[in-house]
């Protein structure tokens, strides 16, 4: 009895870690819209989920990356894939409802350390995942005298003409605010990216079909800023968008969001901290050949507003 | 484009790469 208690306690505030497939952003949003309706929160990594939760199937390279990410949430746990909006609250409810149960939890947490073999090659294989542990510990200037375990830079390559490893790191495709089945492969010295490739995973992106009706173009640019926002450590502009994203996803209308809209644009804009941090961040040649020609991520924030306002104005 | 976000991304860290990566409409 005292289980069954402490499993319904447990499972009012689940943490969910949400990975959209490409091509399944609206139903990406109508989980999130359900996480709000639950009172539960988005996880922002595996560590911090209780479920995984799946939008779209995924393609076959995309689903090894699931397998070890579900490979690092800890116990208890539980998995669903939703391909429509309709089945998220089944869905949702049932991995609650497995979260709960400790009899299967136990089960499951026991056929978790048998695949492994053992509990301690268990936990080994869950720390190969991360790159950055080895390269970090390993290599770094081992004919040097290494006071305290801290390895001295040797001679060298990085722009401060120090000899730094260089770590393989990828970003994505499973990062909160990430876009869907995106890789970044980045080459690391320190905290400094030296090189990137970007690549995508399965289908790619764009394989949603886009409707140009305004209530579509409202819900994808306030969807697009609120992820840049929330990146930028504006939580409380990030939520003021996404509420006026889901408003737009439950009226059906985009009329309605204009007059929340214009108040944020007009707040974003007088946004002194905001606009430091953004300014000349990442900006594209004025030469560039596309229509972001010119402009830094702060251009492209109030871009991705103002394009917002004029829908939701029917323009 | 992949060949943009490369071009982006050098001499950054991570979470500004990660920012620039969100500013676009991808």
């Amino acid at each position: 009895g005292l289980k069954n208690i402490l499993g319904r306690l447990a499972t009012t505030r689940c943490h969910v870690l949400i990975v959209e497939t490409p091509g399944h952003a609206s139903v990406r949003m109508a989980v999130e819209q359900d996480l709000v309706e639950r009172g539960w929160v988005p996880a922002l990594s595996p560590a911090d989920a209780d479920i995984l939760c799946l939008c779209g199937e995924p393609a076959a390279d995309l689903a090894g990356v699931l397998d070890r990410i579900w490979d690092e949430l800890p116990s208890p746990r539980a998995r669903t894939t939703v391909v429509a909006a309709a089945d998220i609250d089944g869905a949702l409810t049932a991995c609650a409802r497995e979260l709960a149960d400790p009899e299967r939890q136990a089960s499951q947490a026991g056929a978790r350390n048998n695949d492994a073999g053992s509990p301690d090659s268990g936990d080994h294989g869950q720390m190969d995942d991360g790159d950055m542990d080895h390269g970090s510990m390993d290599h770094g200037g081992m004919d040097m005298p290494m006071p305290d375990g801290i390895a001295l830079a040797g001679q060298g390559s990085d722009r401060d003409g120090l000899d730094l490893d260089e770590l393989q790191v990828p970003l994505g495709p499973v990062l909160p605010a990430w876009p869907a089945g995106l890789v970044l492969r980045c080459t690391l010295q320190g905290d400094v990216v030296m090189s990137a490739q970007a690549e995508w995973l399965s289908t790619g992106p764009g394989a949603e079909a886009t409707v140009a009706d305004s209530r579509a173009v409202v819900v994808h640019q306030t969807d697009l800023a609120s992820r840049l926002l929330r990146l930028a450590g504006s939580t409380d502009a990030a939520g003021r968008m996404e509420r006026i994203r889901n408003q737009a996803l439950a009226s059906g209308s985009a009329a309605a969001s204009h007059g929340p809209l214009t108040a944020e644009l007009s707040r974003l804009k007088r946004s002194f901290l905001l606009r430091r941090s953004l300014r000349g961040v990442g900006r594209v040649g004025t030469d560039a050949p596309r229509p972001e020609a010119g402009t830094d991520v702060w251009d492209r924030l109030l871009g991705m507003v103002e394009a917002a306002v004029s829908a939701a104005a029917g323009v | 484009d992949a060949a943009l976000l490369a071009d982006l991304a050098a001499g950054l860290e991570l979470g500004t790469v990660r920012l620039i990566v969100a500013s676009f409409d991808l």
